[in-house]
């Protein structure tokens, strides 16, 4: 299902973006 | 860093509106109308940073204007200083090319595009403030994904006019 796919594909760009902030704000990696 | 997406305005504020729900202030807020008098906001800045927006800070905030447009406009051009501040004199940034709230239309029209451009503001204190940014960003990644996209958008936008 394409929208299943989209909808994966949007939950990785937020976890990543907000990861990526976490980890500068701590310091730690991934 | 990718060009961030162009923000809808009326989202943005509907989203940051659903945000600032999980600060827990003690004023109302679920409504445009509700943020318009600047406590809400002056009182999410102080769960942020409490010994800079500390309680001299907030007594400058009339927490009862009614109606009077007049009133909530100077509440919201202290509560806009407030930030500004904050992001030089804590923070150590500049926000540049920035179009900054129209506190007028907000006091005056509960303009929604200008509330949303000052709960963007407050989104950058709080993901960027020392002691509780881990803590908001968690919350962030709680929230509904839609929220979350606008949430991400919003802060995209800020970091790229951010100078140090």
């Amino acid at each position: 299902d394409p929208n299943i796919k989209a909808g994966a594909a949007n939950e990785g760009v937020l976890a990543n973006f907000f990861n990526s902030l976490l980890s500068k704000k701590t310091g730690t990696s991934g | 860093m990718s060009t961030p997406e162009a923000l809808d305005r009326m989202e943005l504020c509907e989203s940051l509106l659903t945000w600032v729900q999980t600060f827990g202030v003690e004023a109302p807020c679920k409504t445009v109308e509700d943020l318009t008098n600047g406590v809400v906001m002056a009182q999410a800045l102080q769960k942020i940073d409490g010994a800079y927006f500390n309680d001299s800070w907030i007594g400058r905030i009339k927490p009862e204007v009614g109606d009077n447009w007049r009133l909530k406009i100077s509440n919201l051009k202290k509560v806009l200083k407030g930030i500004l501040d904050y992001n030089q004199e804590v923070l150590g940034l500049h926000i540049s090319d920035f179009t900054l709230p129209d506190v007028n239309l907000l006091g005056e029209h509960a303009d929604a595009a200008e509330l949303g451009r000052m709960l963007q503001l407050i989104l950058g204190c709080a993901v960027n403030c020392e002691q509780k940014q881990v803590e908001y960003i968690q919350t962030i990644m709680m929230m509904e994904e839609s929220v979350q996209h606008v949430v991400m958008t919003a802060i995209q936008e800020l970091m790229s006019k951010e100078t140090p």
